[in-house]
């Protein structure tokens, strides 16, 4: 099963 | 805001719209810029239009509108192709006057859109040095996307130096499609470019960059930057004023 990640992981809530 | 060839803004709003419903509009001296994530959080569009890119703009404070973009949608699909088109919002004013005016200056429409109050939510996206930068024809990534969606709602892209695979698969079975990168270069539109610091194979739900592809006739070309566990960079640029930039969280193997 694939996983799908959300944006917060990757981007730093400004 | 005045744009001669007002088809460009109703290109920007239909790019859009399917991702996001509504968004805060930044206005300043320097242009308009918007960022909005999805309801699922998975997916984020930055668009830029700096003003020197219109034909006349004027901002004396700067503003945030809330804007509906199914409701501009709407509104923009009454303007006639060759329409001009401006944009205006007076000082303490609740909504957004949109004015289009025929080629031949006989017809003037003019509608006002009531703003939205919107909370603006804003992501710092990291400047990123990515692994790998395709350069294709905007319409061949929109058909690829529509043909890998029919094998699955996921798709792997994988780069070699060779070029580019997209495969999918699902209950159907499975289907990839391979571009090999162009050689001789005629017309750069038609180019497949691939700048490749190393392999990337990297899997997003096709769902998102088929409404990504929404965006493909404001450019020829698109250009897609991959990273390992990064999310995916898919720009349009927007003909001397800007672009639309879509970012896309990946899947991961669990």
């Amino acid at each position: 099963v694939q996983m799908q990640n959300l944006l917060f992981r990757f981007f730093s809530d400004a | 805001a005045r744009l001669l060839h007002g088809s460009i803004f109703a290109k920007v709003i239909e790019g859009l719209r399917e991702l996001v419903n509504e968004a805060t509009w930044e206005c300043s001296g320097n242009g308009i810029t918007l960022q909005a994530m999805d309801s699922s959080h998975v997916a984020l569009v930055s668009l830029v239009m700096r003003s020197e890119g219109f034909e006349s703009y004027r901002c004396d404070r700067n503003m945030s509108l809330g804007i509906s973009l199914v409701s501009m949608s709407k509104v923009l699909k009454t303007m006639g192709k060759d329409d001009s088109l401006t944009i205006r919002v007076n000082d303490d004013s609740d909504s957004i006057i949109i004015a289009m005016e025929s080629q031949n200056q006989d017809k003037f429409a003019d509608y006002e859109l009531r703003l939205m109050d919107l909370d603006s939510e804003h992501l710092g996206i990291p400047d990123t040095d990515y692994s790998c930068a395709i350069k294709m024809p905007s319409s061949e990534f929109s058909r690829i996307c529509r043909d890998m969606s029919i094998m699955g709602d996921s798709v792997l892209i994988c780069t070699t130096k060779e070029g580019v695979k997209f495969s999918a698969k699902g209950d159907l079975g499975q289907g990839s499609i391979r571009l090999v990168q162009t050689t001789n270069i005629e017309k750069e539109e038609e180019a497949v470019i691939i700048e490749m610091k190393e392999a990337v194979a990297l899997t997003f739900a096709v769902r998102y960059l088929s409404m990504f592809c929404k965006a493909a006739p404001l450019s020829p070309q698109v250009g897609l930057s991959l990273s390992e566990d990064t999310p995916l960079m898919c720009e349009f640029k927007i003909a001397e004023m800007g672009h639309v930039r879509f970012y896309l969280a990946p899947k991961i193997e669990d």
